[in-house]
């Protein structure tokens, strides 16, 4: 039981540093309390954002927060393929910049598993090989066009 | 193994049939707020049986039952398109259509499963699929505010996501 | 205490109802669980989006959640009101047009009060008397320049 | 009354001294993530007393002074200058300055309040101010993930929103 958890632990650990540091200028990595007895701590994420020295997930920016949370989300999915992936407005926090940055990432992987992106940011609008448009009329919701980029 | 298509019929905010295209690759659903398009990705949770009702924002499955513009019918629907020619999913046909529906009677709710027209059950579904790598946990999904909810994580529940992943 | 109370979530109430009528196509209103005896029941919020029949907060999408919350927080500070006022990034999850609207209302109010508000989104930035831009170089924060509209 | 400026002194994010006038009306602080935005916020929250440090997003209040490039500062202040010409603040001067500083000691560490150059007390300081109709409660702030909380508070939380404010 602990051999699977360092086993799935250390893949994932291997994942979040690696797409991390692609999503942002810096360096990251999971880090359990307990290293000896994991099931008897917690897991924290150590950041060292670029010249910065490391913080605590706590105390960073709601931005870097939520670049640290997509990583991880994105470092699970990359343990754990899937055949698709659906994401739901994940670049609320992220300025233009990191939403390019996540865009593109999604991009790179969409030729092996097919993703469907809800977001109201144009820097992931416009990365997208397809756009559903969505709207309200009469009570009820039209799908308005599936444009092909 | 891709989804070529998503048909919502009565479900949340559409009351009419519709039938969503999707193509291969990076697609964007975009729109104002209280569009629908969460309700898009509700659809697709909801069809393949990947998240209880309260992840659906519903308080109990009949409340996912079109009730805008006057008359309610009585059961909502989705059915998902899959193009299966890399034979992934372990059937013949080189399409595999999955369709979820609820139907609101006196004392409750009917929900049925169909794979390619014939009835089956959510755990049977969740058998096929797994051999094309999707399981019923989810983890390809992120609904709207997951990313919230990682962050106000305790360090113990974030373990906790790795015991259960293992 | 009961009449405190009353006199307190009424002129609130009487608040959101103006404020989310203002921000949104529909109406609301705060609800008592237990009207007799307020203290035994919570309170919900029950919203009716132009056209469509009454939701509870739960149920709604993330932008219009955003706007009730928002609606009331308007409607405690309107009970309540303060010299100035600081909101940070308290539009994330709205489209455009009601960050629009947002923006409007707090341009309007900002005759009798001081608002300062960090945003990323374009409709409150132009409509904002005075722009403080923030970088960070060389690992320190600096305030880049304060632009008058 | 209302905020002239803003004087920040090796608290978080910035290293040197900051001064940072603020105009009447309506004001947008914009920039990229994790540029010192909220930090700015988080420094006017601290000098007026209106939070606990959890909401500064510091373990412990010595968190909150700069420890970027090398040698370590063992301070850090943040002074707000208020119009008073209205005299809503008891006090004679057409100008208020509320300074605080924690200095960094052995054991722990040192909180320093002034009213115009005078030591005071946060409750001094409360007090005069509420005749502004500033109140230590804060909730003229809205820090950054507030709307999300109230959003899913539950309805009995909801509830004593309306109890503490009576
Ligand atoms: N059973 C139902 N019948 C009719 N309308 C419904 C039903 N369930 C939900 N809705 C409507 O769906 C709307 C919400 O749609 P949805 O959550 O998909 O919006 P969204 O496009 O994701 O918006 P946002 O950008 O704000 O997240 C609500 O306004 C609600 O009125
Ligand atoms: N004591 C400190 N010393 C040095 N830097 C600090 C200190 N405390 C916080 N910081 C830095 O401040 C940065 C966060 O600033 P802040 O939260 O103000 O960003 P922001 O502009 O609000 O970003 P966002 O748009 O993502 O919310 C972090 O990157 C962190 O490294
Ligand atoms: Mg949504
Ligand atoms: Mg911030």
């Amino acid at each position: 039981k602990r051999e699977v958890f360092f086993e799935t632990f250390n893949a994932i650990n291997r994942n979040f540093m690696e797409i991390f540091a692609q999503l942002s200028d810096g360096t990251g990595e999971l880090v359990l309390e307990n290293p000896e007895n994991p099931f008897e701590g917690g897991m924290h994420i150590h950041v060292k954002p670029h010249g910065k020295p490391i913080q605590r997930l706590e105390s960073m920016s709601g931005g870097e927060k939520s670049l640290v949370a997509i990583s991880l989300i994105f470092a699970i999915q990359r343990f754990k393929p899937a055949p698709f992936y659906v994401f739901d407005e994940i670049d609320m926090f992220l300025d233009g910049v990191n939403v390019d940055r996540v865009a593109r990432l999604i991009k790179d992987n969409s030729k092996d598993a097919q993703f469907i992106v809800v977001s109201l940011r144009k820097p992931m609008i416009e990365k997208a090989d397809s756009i559903i448009g969505v709207t309200m009329s009469n009570n009820t919701t039209i799908v308005t066009g599936v444009k092909l980029n | 193994m891709k989804i070529k298509e998503v048909e919502i019929k009565n479900f949340k905010s559409f009351s009419r049939r519709v039938k969503i295209p999707i193509l291969e690759g990076f697609t964007v659903i975009s729109g104002p707020n209280g569009s629908g398009k969460s309700n898009i990705i509700d659809a697709i949770v909801f069809a393949l049986g990947l998240s209880s009702s309260r992840a659906l924002r519903a308080e109990k499955l009949t409340d996912l039952i079109n009730s805008s513009n006057g008359a309610r019918r009585d059961y909502a629907e989705v059915t998902i398109v899959f193009d299966n020619s890399d034979h992934k999913i372990p059937v013949e046909e080189n399409e595999v259509r999955v369709t979820r529906r609820i139907r609101e009677t006196e004392g409750g709710y009917y929900s049925y499963y169909y794979l390619n027209s014939s009835p089956t059950t959510l755990s049977d579904i969740h058998h096929r699929f797994s051999f094309a790598g999707l399981y019923g946990d989810g983890y390809n999904v992120v609904m709207q505010g997951d990313v919230t909810r990682i962050i106000e994580m305790t360090p113990l529940e974030r373990r906790r996501i790795i015991d259960d992943i293992s």
